[in-house]
């Protein structure tokens, strides 16, 4: 992380180290943040844990990340003609890839009696957005835009919702890219079909998206209780420490999913 | 420098996703 974004990410990182998901002040504090990634010195790449602490020149890559908080209020301010209120419109326009979260924990059992689901705010603004992208573009642009679905919370997800998508409790593997696409359109296309239908349209001006890829968040916790908000579950690490037990896997392959995109921008 | 923009609903895990990213950085 960038040493201007170091205080910031080091305090949401140790709320979660001390068992409790980051609170509002912490959320607050951060809006856009720098990241650098790269291989260290090691034949075997970023998924090794045997490396050395030299990092392999020609690899690395830098990545500005923007949070654009309250998408459905953002999205409103914007459609009336305001710009958006914490973060420069000409960031989001201009991006390279967009990280689209997915809180499974409202992903529903969309039927009979639930024909639109639970997210249809939140498709509509998701929707907004890409189209205000690819309005700002100029046509033919030769920049490829890279969406990214992140199911957050994946660990609490509605298994219900699961039987009704026909799919099993797990994902398919980082590497299992089709089997994955598959799994996880299963679920968006229910939940979030305006955004789906944006990105896969071939017939849209402006903006080249490219093929999406999807990630399954997971945090271990102790459920809420009544005085309590859920906590987050620590391990002990291999040399006795405390360690975050999450979808380690699934961060590395975004990681390297983000520093391919980083290169060929 | 590539520009990555995150959206997500309000508690969707916005910040724990940044927080994690760093995580597995480390």
């Amino acid at each position: 992380v960038d040493l201007a974004s170091m205080e910031e990410i080091s305090e949401v990182f140790q709320q979660l180290m001390s068992g409790s998901f980051p609170d509002s002040a912490a959320k607050e504090g951060i809006s856009d943040i720098n990241f650098h990634v790269g291989y260290r010195r090691s034949r075997l790449g970023i998924l090794s844990r045997r490396r050395s602490k030299a990092w392999s020149p020609d690899t690395s890559a830098s990545l500005h990340f923007v949070l654009l908080r309250n998408l459905d209020a953002e999205m409103s301010r914007f459609r009336s003609g305001s710009s958006l209120a914490n973060v420069n419109l000409r960031d989001v326009l201009e991006s390279d890839a967009m990280v689209i979260l997915v809180d499974s924990t409202r992903l529903a059992v969309v039927g009979e009696e639930n024909p639109h689901g639970t997210m249809t705010n939140y498709d509509g603004a998701v929707e907004s957005l890409l189209t205000a992208l690819q309005r700002s573009r100029a046509r033919g642009d030769p920049k490829r835009f890279h969406p990214i679905f992140l199911f957050s919370k994946f660990d609490s997800v509605n298994k219900k919702a699961l039987r009704r998508a026909k799919i099993e409790d797990v994902p398919p593997g980082v590497r299992e890219t089709t089997l994955r696409a598959a799994y996880a359109r299963a679920l968006l296309d229910t939940n979030l079909p305006k955004t789906i239908a944006k990105i896969t349209n071939r017939e849209v001006q402006g903006v080249r998206f490219a093929p999406p890829s999807y990630f399954f968040s997971r945090v271990a916790t102790e459920a809420a209780t009544e005085n309590l908000r859920d906590r987050v579950r620590l391990l002990r690490g291999d040399d006795g420490g405390w360690e975050l037990d999450y979808s380690a896997d699934e961060y590395l392959a975004l990681l390297e999913r983000l520093r391919t995109i980083a290169t060929e921008a | 420098m590539p520009h990555i923009v995150i959206i997500g609903d309000r508690d969707s895990g916005k910040t724990t996703f940044l927080a994690l990213l760093y995580a597995a950085q480390v």
